[in-house]
């Protein structure tokens, strides 16, 4: 990588590559581009390794921007509620599985609501990571309004003393008017059970996806309150850069990341170590 | 050189004009823009603005012309150069072979579906199974996903809901119960059946050696590798992965019912030559539609 001995075009080439490689995109990329090429111009640059120093603490720059409040999981009044949306596939109820695990062991006293009521065998697939992770699991009829789950696994929290409610909802594409207002109605019939629910709304997001990621992200956000995001299986060899896209471009934080299929694979998200992974 | 200079006079005088490089120049720029944002991966698209450049460069395409009415009608030499580009992708992604490789002679068609997680590989095991069984052929689903928690519970209520038999045995592992199932297909004279395998990472060896086995145990008439339309650049690295140790014979392209541009279908095709040979349009057993190659090249163009 620091074989020329100089900053020319050749060099921003080959950055770009690696950039748009990594799923930043053509506008984050370009972005950074010209922010390396307004610093080389100002004579801030000396030489290449220069140049990628510079360029990995811009792209740490674009995620510390957006801060890193961690996950709600404790509120004044009532349980904290945390409701997981996101695309199909994208690995909302193996999070939720993972995330019961981990605040059961901090102490938390936790109930996961399944509110997938669509999908073939959703409910059964929750209720397997609820008893590898030793959590009750509240479920409706099956076909239920999934609203109606949300606002009775509520309801049951308060009066039985759990002080988390984690919401597994179906998995939905951002194109789907229906379907995107199904989960406004879910963020809001959960407002009634508890003011102020659901606390934390987190956007699972595929590392393999590409600049459509985006999109879900702006779409989401416009239907219920998205607080963060969950990126799952970064163990796999897709770099994941479109989170990046979106820090700049909307501002979402990413809290959490997936890394693995087994209880244990959720990990705090670390920005630095994830630049450093971008352009291992 | 003159005759350059004097052949593009004459070809200016009669409404023609060569696509040269400087007229190539920014629409060029533009596709390669358009096409990564399509998310078609890096090196695709490299390859692709090559291609095309050298079949444009030196034609000579018609400027000006006139309609029925002999009103002048102008034409932009670079939106012939995008139909070019249009033309070449529809050429790229049209499948030799559409739909499925049917076995010739006796005895089960064998089709496995591999991918990585989520992809929709289950529900798309479950819309081929609906399609062939409403054209009267008798199908059989094998559940050979015994990692995810109620993965074979999923796929037997498709099962249920298609009437289709659902073959799966408790404690088995998958290659035993592909060749198992295969017979079992064999025995009740199915004539499709279909092994619905885990998401795997092509970076796990054991689980890619699985498919290997799987390969070795009973012969695969199509393996299909079922890819989320969204993917980004990591459609190149997967399908060869996948190609290169099991061999990839057609590809379904799952959640196109979205606004994802599909870009992997370019990709996948250029680095394994397998075509999409399905859509996936939805969430239902009957979202499934052949591979239109002329609407996902112009939603690809973008
Ligand atoms: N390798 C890897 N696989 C993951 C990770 N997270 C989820 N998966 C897998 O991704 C697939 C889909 O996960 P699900 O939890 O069913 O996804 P979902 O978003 O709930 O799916 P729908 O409810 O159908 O929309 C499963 O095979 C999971 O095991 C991860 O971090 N790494
Ligand atoms: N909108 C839409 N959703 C789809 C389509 N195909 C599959 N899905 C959904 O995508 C999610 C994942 O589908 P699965 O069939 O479970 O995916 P999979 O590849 O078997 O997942 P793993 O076995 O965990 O690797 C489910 O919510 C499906 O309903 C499609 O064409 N359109
Ligand atoms: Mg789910
Ligand atoms: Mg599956």
């Amino acid at each position: 990588l620091f074989a020329g001995k100089q900053i020319d075009e050749s060099l921003y080439e080959e950055i770009e590559e690696v950039l748009l490689r990594a799923d930043l995109g053509v506008k984050t990329t370009h972005e950074l581009l010209q922010s390396l090429k307004d610093a080389s111009s100002r004579k801030e640059l000396a030489n290449p390794a220069h140049v990628w120093k510079t360029l990995r603490e811009k792209t740490q720059q674009l995620l510390d921007k957006v801060g890193q409040a961690p996950v709600v999981t404790r509120v004044a009044q009532g349980p904290a509620v945390i409701m997981v949306v996101g695309v199909n596939g994208s690995g909302k109820t193996t999070s939720i599985g993972k995330l019961a695990h981990r605040y059961s062991k901090e102490g938390h006293k936790v109930l996961v609501a399944a509110a997938d009521t669509f999908r073939a065998a959703a409910v059964d697939q929750l209720e397997v990571w609820c008893q590898r992770a030793d959590v009750p699991i509240h479920r409706g009829k099956e076909n239920a309004d999934p609203a109606s789950v949300c606002f009775a696994a509520i309801e049951r929290a308060k009066a039985e003393g759990f002080d988390l409610v984690i919401l597994d909802t179906a998995g939905r594409l951002h194109t789907n008017q229906g379907l995107m207002e199904e989960l406004s109605k879910c963020a809001r019939v959960s407002a009634k059970a508890l003011p102020g629910a659901p606390h934390e709304t987190l956007l699972v997001l595929d590392a393999t996806m590409g600049q459509n990621a985006v999109k879900q992200a702006e779409l989401f956000r416009e239907s219920v309150p998205v607080t963060g995001i969950v990126l799952t299986k970064l163990d796999g060899t897709a770099k994941g850069g479109v989170v990046l896209a979106i820090a700049s471009g909307i501002g979402l934080p990413v809290k959490l990341i997936g890394v693995g299929e087994k209880m244990s694979d959720l990990r705090d998200f670390d920005a630095a170590l994830f630049v450093e992974e971008l352009f291992d | 050189t003159i005759t350059k200079g004097f052949r593009s006079a004459r070809h200016r005088l009669q409404g023609y004009r060569e696509l040269d490089e400087e007229t190539l120049e920014e629409v060029l720029g533009d596709i390669r823009t358009s096409l990564l944002e399509a998310d078609v991966e890096v090196g695709v698209v490299k390859q692709f603005i090559a291609t095309v450049k050298t079949k444009a460069l030196g034609e000579v395409v018609r400027v000006r012309a006139e309609d029925a009415q002999g009103k002048t009608v102008r034409v932009k030499p670079q939106d012939h150069f995008v139909k070019i580009c249009h033309d070449e992708l529809v050429a790229l992604m049209e499948p030799d072979e559409p739909g499925l490789r049917w076995k010739q002679g006796k005895g089960p068609t064998v089709t496995m579906m591999v991918g990585l997680q989520g992809s929709g590989k289950t529900t798309s095991a479950g819309k081929l199974a609906n399609l062939f069984k409403s054209q009267g052929k008798k199908v059989m689903l094998v559940a050979a996903d015994v990692y995810r928690p109620a993965a074979i519970e999923q796929l037997k209520v498709l099962g249920q809901r298609l009437d289709v038999p659902v073959f799966s045995v408790p404690g088995m592992q998958p290659p035993d119960l592909c060749e198992q199932g295969y017979q079992q297909a064999v025995n009740t004279g199915c004539d499709l059946v279909i092994f619905d395998t885990a998401g795997r990472l092509t970076i796990d060896q054991a689980l890619m050696d699985e498919l290997g086995e799987i390969r070795r145990r009973v012969h695969l008439d199509n393996t299909l590798l079922v890819v989320d339309a969204m993917i980004g650049q990591d459609s190149v690295t997967t399908a060869k992965s996948f190609h290169d140790k099991v061999g990839i014979d057609g590809v379904i392209l799952t959640k196109l019912d979205g606004d994802a541009r599909g870009g992997a279908a370019l990709s996948v095709k250029m680095v394994t030559g397998a075509s999409v040979k399905f859509a996936g349009m939805g969430e239902g057993l009957d979202k499934l539609e052949p591979f239109r190659a002329e609407g996902l090249a112009s939603r690809i163009l973008g």
